[in-house]
């Protein structure tokens, strides 16, 4: 039964992109079929899975501006991983949200662009940009759970509010079958009071801390060296932190589901 | 004269807010009259400068929703530190870009709201969102400069080619008056290969090379300790890197002007 995670928060640099790319690698190195989903107009995802985007590819920006003529087999690519697959971005993705805003049914154009697939993959993970607008919702609309990385610092830990508010406007009014799997702490600094503090606040606060997951990201700059790479970290070097601590959420998110 | 500086970079997490309100802070120390301007409706530079938001409080949202009833004088409001003010954000801020979608003038409303009171100061700071929409857009058509924060990491990097995009659409089609100051390395992590390759590229991009200016902010904890505490990290621990790193670039800025 294939699970569709949207990894979302609407604070800027919290490991998203990192995460959704890790997660992919470490299932697909478990020998599950996954699709990656970038739905942000920067294209990280894209350019940390080693993707090009060549001029006339269609990208997820076609399949939900042209969701007649553009199907998800025009615009999955592979990877250089095998079972490791992509919806790749694009910048024209960040006129999507004015161009869609008169279309009746906006929310849904990403679910009616993936729907026929879907079965195909043991994982869909979808990347999202950090807002709470039209894009992020069309993956809310499509996605079964939410998977929200938070780093451990203030303003991270104050985005947890809207974007719960956001989520459960989406199960109401759009797509019941919405569930909020966990919050993982990211970017977590052992050395750094502010880290410790803020794990603690996630741990004691009663509207996350059955969400909060075991595994904690630790800061390790092998991943921003295998963003650099366009990697990811598992497979860029496996031994790393960053390849340990991305392993173990991977094999938590196997063995546990939805809570909510 | 006023110097009204955005400052603005789609990448997440890159630093805007830390920038602004420790840039406005040093400026004050100075004896400088500061206005920050939150747009971000997550209202981090709010939190940072330790203000609370109250019921029936207008915000920057009711300035440009209402731009006749409201005035600047409304909305602004001092901070702890006499001589530093705010216009603060609101949650509700998120809908303004759909709510003014179809409205004439929609990226000259902040301009509109502010101008009465721009003389006023010494220095105008605006914090941004991490998008290149209609709250960016309202506030670059505003703005004199454009100050940018890049993260010496490969996706804040990346980020650089579209935001001088918009900067330019904007310069050529709203705002002809608007510059770009300077590109300031931020989050800069000595113990790693990254962070100095970044570094490099900034320096060797014949595109960035020029802006880029010599103050380089270290990563710090006690900015993020200083977040969390809601002060500015110049009054918070003034003899920190970060309360160091900061006072250098508003150094900078006060002795060097627009270069493009
Ligand atoms: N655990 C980590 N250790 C070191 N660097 C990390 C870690 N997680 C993420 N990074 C780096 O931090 C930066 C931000 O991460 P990332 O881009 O994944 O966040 P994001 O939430 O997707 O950001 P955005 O909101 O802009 O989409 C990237 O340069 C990434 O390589
Ligand atoms: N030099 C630094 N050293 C340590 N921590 C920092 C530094 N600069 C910023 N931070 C912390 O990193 C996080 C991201 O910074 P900040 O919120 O200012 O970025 P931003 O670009 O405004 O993000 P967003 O795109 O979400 O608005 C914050 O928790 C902040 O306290
Ligand atoms: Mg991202
Ligand atoms: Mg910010």
């Amino acid at each position: 039964k294939t699970r569709i995670i949207a990894v979302a928060n609407e604070k800027g640099g919290v490991g998203k992109t990192v995460t959704v790319v890790n997660l992919g690698a470490a299932f697909c190195r478990e020998g599950k079929a996954v699709l990656v989903v970038d739905m942000d107009p920067q294209f990280n995802a894209t350019r940390g899975l080693g993707v090009d985007i060549e001029a006339g590819m269609p990208t997820v920006y076609d399949l939900i501006k042209e969701n007649e003529s553009i199907t998800a087999t025009d615009v999955i690519v592979p990877t250089k991983w095998k079972g490791l697959d992509l919806v790749p971005s694009h910048v024209d993705l960040a006129g999507a949200e004015v161009e869609l805003i008169d279309e009746a049914g906006r929310e849904n154009r990403l679910k009616e662009g993936l729907e026929s697939i879907s079965g195909e993959y043991d994982f869909i993970l979808l990347d999202t940009p950090p807002s709470l607008s039209l894009l992020t919702v069309n993956v809310l609309a499509y996605a079964k759970e939410v998977l929200i990385p938070c780093q451990t610092h203030p303003y991270a830990y104050a985005a947890l509010d809207g974007l719960f508010d956001t989520i459960f406007a989406v199960k109401e009014n759009i797509n019941p079958d919405l569930s909020i799997t966990g919050i993982v702490a990211t970017l977590f600094d052992s050395r750094t009071r502010v880290s410790h503090n803020i794990l603690e606040k996630l741990k004691n606060d009663e509207r996350y801390t059955d969400l909060l997951l075991d595994t904690v990201i630790r800061v390790n700059t092998t991943i921003a060296e295998s963003a650099d790479v366009s990697k990811p970290v598992i497979f860029y070097r496996k031994s790393s932190y960053g390849s340990t601590d991305y392993t173990s959420l991977a094999n938590e998110l196997l063995t546990h589901r939805n809570k909510i």
